[in-house]
């Protein structure tokens, strides 16, 4: 369901080249739940944002949901990604004049759905995020680890087909985190939803069924857990 | 060196009211390395800015360096916290014009200093947070780790008396996260540096003489390491 082949991609800083990627061959499969892990700077979030279509590659091609992304034009691959795709911002990047429910709210009020519809849908989303008597909250009234929480219930209000998550438990005590968790196993398995994880936490990559690791802009270890 | 009595932070929501911090009490020797755990939402960052001077409390009083805080105008206030205190925030606030050197540098030309004379000091501080090719580098051009590391490198570029870090490790992959304990380690042993460190990470408050966990803006429990 999602596929990168030959991905490449490098930023030019004056003199200096930086390779944030470097020839990346990656194939996820519907319904994987894949973690990729590494060193700080090592090119994660370089990698899902172009998984998701967020950014263009210098080389190589992403294919999602069958399409090539890179054929598409600026208006079809918003389409494309609208319609798949789930996205978990490393910052978040919360509407700051928005209610947390509002921000919730928000990819389907784009969809041109009418709110009122999901009133049960967002009840239990904030429920399950641990964030009932936070919803009229907007993010500067919301602690660190809230606002990551919001970014997540927004990007799973919609049931994604793919949920492209950057370090989702970075700000989160052990607790909450395993919350997230099984609300991150439990909508996979119950939408057959592929999942795929930056993260820094061995406890959040343990719930994966695949851990890609990279350094320096490559991959270097594929881990494969086979307890079923 | 630091001391908090009686300390209450309320919030108020329309009809409701929000109390992120419930009577705390909390003393800080000179030297002393305390971390602070506890729950997202728990108050731990609430409790950090009130400590620093940032916020002002809804009652009770901060004692900071032996000045009572409520008691100092505006202006006293800055200049006890700028003399004494670095601060790394939970998310970062660099300013996003400047490069990562010259946010690091910041604190030192706001003091009237010339960034010439620390050229060696800056130096270094890139090399122990691993960011010597990144310096040119502005935040947009950073990965969510690296600029965390700029600001912690900020705000230890002073030498600060107080060191106040908001999960100075929760962008970072566990290799470079020890390093950078490492550093603060050494840091207030060179320097008899005070340090209060909020984290979501175990590892990283083992390296802490204390532990001071918030549950729901209260102390609920103190661990102390006692070996030497
Ligand atoms: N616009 C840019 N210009 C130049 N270099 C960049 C730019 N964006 C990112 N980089 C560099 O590319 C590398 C990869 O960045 P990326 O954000 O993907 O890292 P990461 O693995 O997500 O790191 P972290 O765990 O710290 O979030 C970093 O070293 C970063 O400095
Ligand atoms: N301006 C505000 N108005 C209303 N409520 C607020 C405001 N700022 C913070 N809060 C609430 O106060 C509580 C404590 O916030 P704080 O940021 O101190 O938590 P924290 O322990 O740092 O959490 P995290 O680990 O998620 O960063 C949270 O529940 C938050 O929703
Ligand atoms: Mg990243
Ligand atoms: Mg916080």
């Amino acid at each position: 369901v999602l596929n990168a082949e030959g991905l490449r991609k490098e930023y030019r800083m004056g003199q200096h080249l930086v390779q944030a990627l470097r020839e990346i061959r990656l194939t996820i499969d519907e319904g994987e739940f894949v973690a990729i892990m590494g060193p700080s700077g090592s090119g994660k979030s370089t990698l899902l944002h172009l998984l998701g279509g967020l950014d263009q590659p210098t080389d190589g091609e992403i294919t999602l949901v069958g399409k090539q992304v890179s054929r598409l034009s600026d208006k079809q691959a918003t389409l494309v990604r609208r319609r798949n795709i789930g996205f978990v911002f490393q910052f978040f990047n919360l509407l700051p004049t928005l209610s947390a429910e509002e921000n919730i709210l928000l990819p389907l009020i784009i969809d041109g759905k009418r709110p009122k519809a999901f009133r049960a849908r967002l009840d239990e989303i904030l429920d399950r995020v641990g964030l009932q008597d936070r919803r009229t909250h907007r993010p500067d009234q919301l602690s660190g680890g809230e606002q990551q929480r919001v970014a997540l219930a927004r990007a799973l209000i919609t049931k994604p087909a793919i949920l492209l998550a950057d370090e989702p438990t970075g700000n989160l005590d052990t607790q909450t985190g395993t919350a997230i968790m099984r609300l991150l196993q439990d909508s996979a398995r119950e939408l057959r939803q592929t999942i795929v994880m930056v993260t820094h936490d061995p406890r959040a990559a343990a719930f994966a069924d695949r851990v890609v690791l990279l350094r320096d802009g490559s991959i270097v270890e594929e881990l494969v857990f086979d307890l079923e």
